[in-house]
């Protein structure tokens, strides 16, 4: 499910 | 991490922290949005339910599980703790009805993860989570509106949560340039832009106000 960086965030 | 990312948590802290030493110094809410306090939850509980999935670092822990407490501890003050619940007015804060912001958020959300083909239930809530997230300030910067005159400690809070969402937009820059695997996600990228751009003008009167050292009104 980690397809974007963005997940990473807060 | 980078600098941009980390100054934008920081100012994210800050302003919750602010937040909290405006409700205890005024011993009330007025002037507070409580909806855009309740959408913010709806945010964070629906975004880091990767808490369960996923371990990023301790900091990317302990930060989401701090958003999550503190803004639920504001939304309890306001309505259950006195004085603050007696002193909330309800209808300075009438504007956007909740479902009318949740609504079209989860119907774009679904539309977005079919056409990406992302269909697990916590890809969904965090696509819907950052479309929720645009609109989160909007009731508070209608009641801003309401009063024109805002308050020194309401005015910064805000200016420190546009500060985060603008921080995080050089953070974007920074990180497609400077990471290797980075994946672009114009989703994110267009709802960080149009929330950045709902401050803009709340960022204008607040650096003139402090400029020229007098208080914060808004035009009508």
């Amino acid at each position: 499910s980690s397809s974007s960086a963005a997940k990473d965030e807060l | 991490m980078n600098i941009f990312r980390f100054a934008g948590d920081m100012s994210h802290v800050v302003s919750i922290l602010v937040l909290l030493l405006r409700l205890r110094s005024s011993k009330s809410a007025v002037g507070i949005s409580l909806k855009t306090q309740e959408l913010f939850l709806i945010v964070f509980v629906t975004r880091y339910l990767d808490l369960f999935t996923t371990f990023y670092s301790l900091y990317n822990s302990f930060m989401k599980v701090a958003y999550i407490a503190s803004t639920t501890y504001i939304i309890w003050m306001i309505r259950f703790q006195e004085p603050y619940k007696s002193k909330y007015d309800a209808s300075q804060d009438s504007f956007l009805h909740i479902k009318f912001a949740v609504a079209p958020c989860a119907g774009l959300a679904l539309f977005a993860c079919l056409v990406k083909g992302e269909l697990s239930p916590i890809d969904i809530l965090w696509t819907f989570s950052i479309f929720l997230e645009a609109l989160a300030i909007v009731p508070q910067l209608f009641v801003l509106q309401r009063y024109r005159e805002v308050e020194n400690l309401t005015g910064h809070y805000v200016f420190f949560l546009g500060a985060y969402r603008g921080l995080y937009i050089l953070n974007w820059v920074y990180r497609s340039y400077y990471e290797q695997f980075y994946r672009h996600n114009w989703l994110v990228y267009v709802s960080g832009a149009v929330q950045t751009a709902l401050y803009v003008d709340f960022f204008y009167y607040y650096v003139v106000s402090k400029y020229y050292g007098g208080k914060l009104t808004l035009p009508t």
